[in-house]
């Protein structure tokens, strides 16, 4: 088949990272398929009908079940994301969520390489002192049956956002140290 | 009279009271955190001898249930200001901490951010936090647009079962990026609450007082169009607010616009670090303990949750405090960046909540 990339490559690490290396093969990595779901207008539509409160039905939130039953992906594109993991990278996945949507599975590195065309990296955000592999850089290609049932996979070309909240005033212990003058 | 914002100020300011509030027995809410920031059952009670007891302030409801694959450790600022300041502004609702890592000795690499999204599907309505706040953003682009069309669908999923999702709107102003305002997210998804910062406009925060401050992010999203629930609101402001930046910073008025609300954002402070912490991640918080409240007098009124709010919020707009002074930075050197302005503004949203007032909305 054919390779297509869900998501592009990403050409600019964020500011605050920088990547450091390839990553090692035998580091494992728990990959997530975000299977395609389907009735998402029907969710929408509900979604704006039990949040508005000038509608009848305000308040009538549906169950965990109902969400997941409404949304459910077909049978067929579940079915190809377990064989696409199960074949190709010999691991078996697991289902993440209620309804498959999404679909998890461990490996390492260089399984998960294999397995979608990637080269994963290092990358360090160096005023968080956090690190993760990401195939940022490389990207990621899936054979076009299974791109065709997937939204995306993670983690791959996102990076994560780091936040740290900011010290803007002197705290009270600062305060009461006079100045020299 | 407290100079930072602790829980007997803020519970002054958004009109809270000192009354025990909490008394439905289903109430939840969480905070989440990612990427290492830990939570500290010793810094957390240390917060509520030093500014619950004295005042005899009921704080949280318990120790919080913790949840996820990282959560006890060093604390973080950002984790321990989020779960501080939510059990600070709600006594009496039971708390939760759930804590990603994305990597740690016993889990592999993972994206935390995806962790939260399938704990949170797979936890039954009969356990699952009724509210969220997390001060987790980045720019919209970061995520695909793939990737970011479907964690609208999983945000979709969590209002719908009846979920409130708070998000801090961000700590860059208008955040301009090479010559052009950039949106930030999930704050910029039309299916969470982006909560924007004030703060006082005087010394020291006291009701009536409040300003919208630079570092509050807003504007609009590439991503996604404008929803109609707020598109009144957001065309006023469009049509009459004073000194708009110039259109040549490229932002989108056909997009999602955000905050939607705000909340105090300077002057926190956080056990062990200290006081004088500021950005968005103490708005959310704050305003996620009093919507905490709200769920709490509607599920004691056996109504259901409120869910997805940001239809509910632009409808009872008169029931926030309207911010009207300030604006944000980050305006790409070439003016302020977003004015605030009367009713809604791209700085802090509908405003500030006034609990008394909203306590009244719920239950109508």
């Amino acid at each position: 088949q054919a390779l297509v990339a869900p998501e592009p490559a990403v050409t600019d690490i964020p500011s605050g990272w920088s990547v450091i290396g390839e990553s090692p093969k035998d580091a494992r990595i728990e990959l997530n398929f975000a299977v395609k779901q389907r009735n998402l207008q029907s969710l929408h539509d509900t979604l704006l009908s039990v949040s508005d409160p000038k509608s009848p039905s305000y308040g009538e939130h549906l169950s965990n079940e109902a969400v997941h039953a409404l949304i459910k992906p077909s049978d067929e594109d579940i079915a190809t994301v377990h064989s696409f993991i199960n074949t190709v990278a010999g691991v078996e996945p697991r289902a993440a969520s209620p309804n498959s949507d999404f679909i998890t599975a461990v490996m390492t590195i260089g399984q998960a390489e294999a397995l979608l065309g990637a080269k994963y990296e290092v990358l360090r955000h160096g005023r968080a002192g956090v690190q993760v592999h990401r195939a940022s850089r490389s990207g990621y290609r899936l054979p076009e049956s299974v791109a065709a049932a997937v939204d995306f996979v993670s983690p791959t070309v996102h990076v994560p956002g780091v936040r740290t909240a900011k010290k803007d005033q002197l705290s009270p212990l600062d305060e009461v140290v006079e100045s020299p003058n | 009279v407290p100079q930072h914002n602790v829980p007997e100020t803020l519970r002054q300011l958004y009109s809270i009271g000192f009354a025990t509030v909490g008394n439905a027995t289903s109430n939840r809410m969480a905070v989440t955190a990612f990427l290492g920031q830990m939570y500290s059952e010793e810094a957390l009670k240390e917060y509520w001898a030093e500014y619950c007891s004295e005042q005899k302030l009921t704080c949280g409801k318990g120790l919080p249930t913790l949840v996820g694959d990282a959560t006890t450790g060093t604390p973080g600022v950002e984790s321990m200001l989020d779960i501080e300041t939510i059990t600070g502004v709600a006594g009496n609702v039971h708390a939760e901490f759930w804590g990603f890592a994305g990597r740690s000795p016993d889990n592999p690499e993972n994206e935390p951010f995806m962790k939260w999204l399938t704990q949170m599907a797979s936890t039954p309505d009969e356990t699952v936090p009724l509210i969220f706040s997390t001060s987790y953003g980045e720019d919209e682009a970061s995520w695909s647009y793939a990737a970011a069309d479907r964690l609208n669908v999983e945000f979709a999923k969590a209002g719908t079962r009846g979920i409130s999702l708070l998000y801090a709107s961000g700590d860059e102003g208008a955040n301009c990026e090479k010559g052009k305002y950039v949106p930030e997210t999930p704050s910029s998804s039309p299916y969470v609450t982006a909560v924007g910062g004030t703060g006082p406009t005087t010394g020291y925060p006291k009701p009536g007082f409040e300003e919208g401050i630079g570092l509050s992010s807003g504007g609009f999203s590439n991503y996604w169009p404008m929803p109609e629930w707020q598109r009144g609101a957001v065309t006023k402001y469009l049509a009459t607010a004073e000194h708009l930046p110039e259109k040549s910073v490229g932002y989108n008025t056909s997009g999602r616009a955000y905050p939607d609300i705000a909340a105090q954002a300077t002057g926190f402070c956080v056990t062990p670090f200290g006081c004088g912490v500021a950005g968005t991640s103490c708005a959310s918080p704050t305003a996620a303990g009093v919507f905490a409240l709200l769920n709490d007098v509607r599920l004691s009124a056996g109504k259901p949750p409120l869910g997805f709010l940001n239809p509910f919020i632009y409808q009872s707009a008169a029931a926030f405090n309207d911010i009207t002074v300030g604006n944000s930075g980050g305006g790409c050197g070439i003016g302020i960046g977003w004015p605030t302005a009367k009713a809604w503004d791209a700085v802090t949203g509908v405003g500030t909540p006034n609990f008394e007032l909203l306590k009244a909305a719920v239950v109508q």
